[in-house]
């Protein structure tokens, strides 16, 4: 564990917590996209298998519990709880276009091929774009509410920290996961344009609205 | 070089 790492998972939690406030306090998902959320609850629940069988520490271990009972439980709150906040119509993006690409670089790209490992690596090229229809949505819309906004700069933040954690990991304990830093680059790349708008929008009191 | 035994990062 490193600094990075701490702070990026803090940021991954705070960004979560961040959703459900919104949710709560609004008493709306607009502006959520669900096809997102229920991509992110795919991936941790694809991922984190090895909590049935493998202890890594209690921290690692409940992390996983968290981020599997949070994404389950926005989607809970999206489908049953606020769904007529939820509007199908502006969440159009096609995720057996991710879907498919995903499952076929899995099974070229892993480090065993047994069924967890298998899992693994589609959870991890699945989450570097499970924020697309999110994204896609973002731009449909033009604008978003500032809490939406900071749930998704928190989100990038995560991903954007995890670069410099694996660049330490690698001087400090010469271990490099290519698969997860390639599909890690990629998701923080995603993320620029939005962060672009946030810094000097945002961040600078005006509404998150995109150019015509 | 990395022992994939298992994955410690989340």
């Amino acid at each position: 564990m490193n600094i990075f790492r701490l702070l990026g998972d803090l940021s991954h939690l705070a960004s979560i917590l961040i959703l459900l406030q919104k949710i709560q306090s609004t008493r709306s998902c607009r502006g959520i996209s669900f096809k997102t959320q229920a991509l992110y609850a795919t991936v941790f629940i694809t991922r984190y298998l090895d909590l049935f069988y493998d202890w890594v520490s209690l921290y690692n271990f409940v992390m996983k519990i968290f981020f599997i009972a949070s994404s389950c439980y926005v989607l809970y709150l999206m489908k049953y709880k606020y769904r007529p906040t939820h509007d199908p119509s502006i969440d159009t993006f096609r995720v057996e276009y991710l879907l498919g690409p995903c499952a076929v670089l899995a099974l070229l790209f892993h480090y065993r091929f047994t069924l967890p490992e298998l899992l693994w690596s589609f959870s991890i090229f699945l989450e570097s774009v499970a924020i697309l229809p999110q994204l896609f949505m973002l731009q449909r819309t033009g604008e978003a509410e500032t809490i939406t906004t900071h749930y998704l700069a928190a989100l990038g933040a995560y991903r954007a920290l995890y670069i410099p954690n694996w660049i330490y990991r690698w001087f400090t304990e010469d271990m490099v996961d290519p698969i997860a830093v390639t599909a890690g680059i990629v998701q923080t790349a995603l993320y620029l344009d939005f962060f672009y708008v946030y810094f000097t929008k945002v961040l600078q009191g005006q509404k998150f609205e995109l150019p015509a | 070089v990395l022992e994939h035994d298992h994955h410690d990062e989340l």
